[in-house]
């Protein structure tokens, strides 16, 4: 472990904890696309499938644990809490995740370290994770209002990810034959899709406005 | 930390 991934991972958790505060305390999920909370719910499951077969500390089973639990927890608040799902906007969060999950599944059948069942699920939850925030991203496009909440939220989403860049940098400095091109492709792609939402981000904080995305 | 095979980041 190293400061890197720990940050990563602790910047991850908030980002789930904001956005669990954000629905549980104010019962709204205005601004949020359900289809990337459902994305992530399935990236988390299809990645930790080893959670009983391999146990690597207990820090990586708690924190799997946590994951998989907000993930699924926050698409049952979206889906059937009679209040929160009142502020789902679902004519605007139409993204089809389909067209996503397709061309993961393909390429992990055909990129992957290994070809068993479990490797296939974890590599494809990580192309999947690489492009789940479009839907999100899509959303914010068309609704255009930017609560500070969702904002944060998913500044510290695409944070996390960056930071686990730093992590896969530092390893491959400093472990012999760390070598892991599937997580480091995915992470690379997934953390420019976040380009212009931080760039947007940084200018809205810079200039001290409210968030707007161009359309 | 990494055996063969398993992954052990999140």
């Amino acid at each position: 472990m190293n400061i890197f991934r720990l940050t990563a991972d602790m910047t991850h958790l908030m980002s789930v904890i904001v956005l669990l505060l954000k629905i549980h305390t104010i019962k709204s999920c205005a601004g949020i696309s359900l289809k990337t909370q459902e994305l992530y719910a399935i990236v988390f499951t299809c990645r930790y499938l080893d959670i009983f077969t391999d146990f690597i500390s207990f820090y990586n089973t708690i924190m799997k644990v946590i994951f998989l639990w907000t993930s699924f927890s926050i698409v049952w608040y979206m889906r059937y809490h009679k209040i929160v799902r009142r502020s789902y906007d679902k004519d605007q969060d139409t993204f089809r995740h389909v067209f996503l999950m397709l061309p993961c599944l393909v390429l992990a059948l055909l990129i992957n370290e290994r070809f068993t069942f479990k490797e296939v699920m974890w590599t494809f939850s990580f192309y999947l994770e690489a492009v789940a925030i479009l839907p999100q991203l899509v959303l914010l496009q068309r609704t255009r209002n930017i609560d500070n909440l969702t904002g944060q939220y998913i500044f510290l989403l695409g944070a996390y990810r960056a930071l686990y860049i730093l992590n896969w940098i530092y390893r491959y400095v400093t472990e012999p034959n760390y070598v892991h091109w599937i997580p480091w492709m995915s992470g690379l792609v997934q953390t420019l899709l976040y380009g212009d939402f931080f760039y947007y981000y940084f200018l809205s904080w810079k200039n001290n406005v409210k968030l707007q995305l161009p359309a | 930390e990494e055996d063969e095979g398993k992954h052990d980041e999140l």
